[in-house]
Formats: C-alpha cells, sequence, structure tokens
C-alpha cells in the first residue's frame, strides 16, 4: 500500500548541512505493523513527516496506492492524503482554544462526515478520556493531551495510521491500553507505522525496522512464540 | 530544604471540577534524589508546577530554606526561586526564534552571570548537543528539544532541580546518558525531584513517589544492594 523508495532528505548547507535520512526504502503492505525505533536525532521524526506530506524529500519517491506524493502540490496531498492516511505528531499540535471534543471532531468536519457527535465521545472513552471531554489542551496532562491527539488520528478511520511516539508521555498502564487500541485498529486491517522508545511497545508489532544516523540499520520481522 | 504541607489543588467548579492534588505532603533534604511516579493525569506536573511556582496551590504550603514560597508575589517569587530552583518542563518551553546556545544562555543573563558561551558549549556537549548548538527548536528532534531544556536548567547551577519527564522523549541510550548527568549533579549536592514513567529510571534514584488521584499512596526509600 504504501512504497517508500531511496528516500533521502539533507537539511541545511555547509557547517550546518544535516543528513536526516539517507538512501532509506521500506514497502508497507496492507495490514502491517511496524516499529520504527532508533537513537534521539537518527530521522524517525523525519521518516514520518515526508511520508505524511508534512516535510519534502531531497530525493527518492513516496508511492501510496500507486499514486506517488511525495512531488504533489498541497492540494492534491490533502486530496490523497484524506481519509487514508492520519497522524500522531511528538507535539500533538492540538489547537489551544478547543476543547477535546472539538480537536477529535476537526478531521471528521474536515472530511465531510458532519459533526458525529456519539462517535467522538466513544473513541473519547475507549482512550480513557470520557471525563475530559470538555478539557482544553491547558487543562490536560501531557499524557491526556498525546491521547487526543491519538484519538484525533483515529476518528476518521484511516488506512494507514503513522504515530510518532504516541505512548511517550505516558505510564505504563496507560500506555498499554493505547497499544491494545493500536491492535485492534490493526486487526480491522488498518496499517501502523509507529515510532517508539519503549522495547516492550516495539516488540508487540509485526516487525521492528531501526534507524540509526538516518539509514535503516536493522528489519525484523516477529516469530510466533 | 524544602517543605510541601499539605498541599491540595483543585481546578474548576461543579462538573469541572478536578481534585488535581489532594493533601500532599513531603520533605526534601539537601542532596535528596526523588522519583516521581503515577498514572497519567495523577498530578505528577501540577505537583511540581506549584513548587516551582508557575502555578497556585489551593491550600497547604510550600516552604523552601524556611521562607514560605506559595503566597508570593510574581516579582518575590523571581528573586527567592532565581539561582536556587531550576524547572525541565515536560513541554520544554524553548523559544522558537533563539538558537540552542541563545535558548541556554537566557538564565545566565537573568541571574547576572554574564553571557558565559564557553560554560554553555560545555553543557550542551554534555547533553550530546556539542554539534546542535547554532539549530533553533524547529530544526532538533523531539529528544534534542528535551536536551536543550535539560542544559537551560542546569547551566546556572541550582542547588534544586525539578524536572517534568526529562527522558520521556529520549532513547533508551541517551536517557541514560542524561541521567548519569542528573546524578552527577546529585552527587555535587544538588536536590532533585523528578517525574519519570520509566521503572529503569526511578529505581536509580534514592526514593520513588507514587502519585495516583492526586495523593502520595507510596514512598519507597532504595536500599543497598
Ligand atoms: N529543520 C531542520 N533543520 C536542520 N536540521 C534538522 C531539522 N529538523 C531535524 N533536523 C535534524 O535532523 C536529525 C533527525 O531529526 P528527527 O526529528 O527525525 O530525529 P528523531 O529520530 O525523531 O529523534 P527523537 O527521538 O529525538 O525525536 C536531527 O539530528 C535533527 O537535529
Ligand atoms: N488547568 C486545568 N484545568 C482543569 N483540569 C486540569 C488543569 N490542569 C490539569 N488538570 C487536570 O488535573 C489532573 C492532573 O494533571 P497533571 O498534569 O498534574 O497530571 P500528570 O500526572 O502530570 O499526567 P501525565 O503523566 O499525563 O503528564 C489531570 O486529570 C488533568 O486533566
Ligand atoms: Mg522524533
Ligand atoms: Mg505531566
Amino acid at each position: 500500500m504504501l512504497e517508500i523508495n531511496n528516500v533521502t532528505k539533507i537539511y541545511g548547507e555547509g557547517s550546518a548541512r544535516v543528513v536526516a535520512l539517507d538512501r532509506v526504502s521500506l514497502k508497507v503492505e496492507d495490514g502491517d505493523f511496524i516499529a520504527i525505533m532508533g537513537p534521539s536525532g537518527s530521522g524517525k521524526s523525519t521518516f514520518l513527516n515526508i511520508i505524511g506530506g508534512l516535510d519534502r524529500l531531497t530525493s527518492g519517491e513516496v508511492i501510496l496506492d500507486g499514486h506517488r506524493i511525495d512531488n504533489l502540490g498541497e492540494n492534491d496531498l490533502v486530496d490523497i492524503r484524506r481519509g487514508k492516511i492520519a497522524y500522531v505528531f511528538q507535539q500533538y499540535h492540538l489547537l489551544p482554544s478547543l476543547t477535546a471534543m472539538e480537536n477529535v471532531l476537526l478531521p471528521l468536519i474536515f472530511c465531510g462526515d458532519g459533526g458525529d457527535e456519539q462517535k467522538v465521545e466513544t473513541i473519547l472513552s475507549r482512550v480513557g478520556l470520557g471525563k475530559r471531554a470538555e478539557h482544553k489542551p491547558s487543562q490536560l496532562s501531557g499524557g491526556e493531551q498525546q491521547r487526543v491527539a491519538i484519538a484525533r488520528a483515529l476518528v476518521s478511520g484511516p488506512s494507514l495510521i503513522l504515530a510518532d511516539e504516541p505512548t511517550g508521555n505516558m505510564d505504563q498502564k496507560t500506555g498499554n491500553e493505547i497499544l491494545e487500541l493500536f491492535k485492534e485498529l490493526n486487526q480491522e486491517g488498518r496499517s501502523i507505522l509507529m515510532v517508539t522508545h519503549s522495547a516492550d511497545i516495539a516488540r508487540q508489532a509485526k516487525q521492528i525496522i531501526t534507524l540509526q544516523d538516518g539509514r535503516i540499520i536493522s528489519k525484523a520481522v516477529q516469530q510466533s512464540v
């Protein structure tokens, strides 16, 4: 469903030049669940940002369901991604003047699904925020904000979910509940690319990819135990 | 050096009322290294925010070196805290238009220490950002931004360090290097209150406090093994 071919991303020039990704290639099939690990600064967020269309690659291609999506204009990119790819950011990017309910409703309104508040209440409960629907981001803990971002990504039923450290700001128990939710979505057939620093979380995915200095240095497929 | 006596913090009213802290008490001695754990939403950030003067308690007292600091006006609070308490925030709060070097220099300039760039370069190297001094926050990874925030907190040599999930956005190896840095500072006599979701990191502190629903539900002192 998704092909990343020989993607390189270079920031800056001269002494400030950073090769954030170095000829990275990966094929993602329908229903894949891939964990991405690697040291701080190894290129994980850059990798997801380029797939999700938030950043432009320097060379290489990204192909989603047969369409090249790395070289599109803004508007086309939104059309092709809409309803297909959803993103949980490392910095949440919640709108500070909107409540949790409104932040999660936003993609539904953009995708023309209307304002289905019942659906939003259900997913807010599933991420443990049933009582926080009316809170704004400044009235939520770090982990709670992260869960609003996750609910927002999931509410429009995307076929590919890009999650950048979705459980980074939570205790183990809440993190495990969120992981269970991702596994259910995966079992429904959605593909998941999840950056995580937690080996516990990574080993529950179907594959683990490790980045270092912008390169993929290992790919491991989980065997049944 | 620090006494937190029966502190309660209530947000909101009516159906939106949240008891974020419920009669929490803790004594911190010079040279203590206390890890604070607990589920998402249990009050950890609120606890640090009140000690650090970023938030007002509803009832109770906070006493630093014999002075009450919970009931001060803004200016007095800055004086008493200046040079004594430093804070690593859960959301970093870096200034987006300044480089890493400038962000770390700020407290030195505020504390009247002048712009000691050599000192800043040393501490940026100690947190693994030697090559990133000229990058702005948007040009840094999540873990790198967190390390700038840590460097900034440490550069003015505070006697009490409040750290809210300082290694939350990093891989294990980088997180361990940061923890080693905190241990060195603690061995120099500085007190550390560190919120963490990682049991591995918590067990390396001298004490572990656990919060749940705004209350301290356990205190454990590490024994030598
Ligand atoms: N806009 C930019 N300009 C210059 N360099 C950048 C920019 N954005 C990122 N970088 C650099 O590219 C490298 C990869 O960054 P990236 O955010 O992908 O890392 P990461 O693997 O997500 O790290 P973390 O685990 O800390 O979140 C980093 O070393 C960073 O300093
Ligand atoms: N300004 C506010 N108004 C209303 N409720 C708030 C406000 N700030 C925090 N809360 C609530 O207080 C509780 C404690 O929040 P706090 O940020 O201290 O949790 P935490 O333990 O740091 O969680 P995390 O591990 O997710 O960072 C949360 O349930 C949160 O929803
Ligand atoms: Mg990142
Ligand atoms: Mg918090």
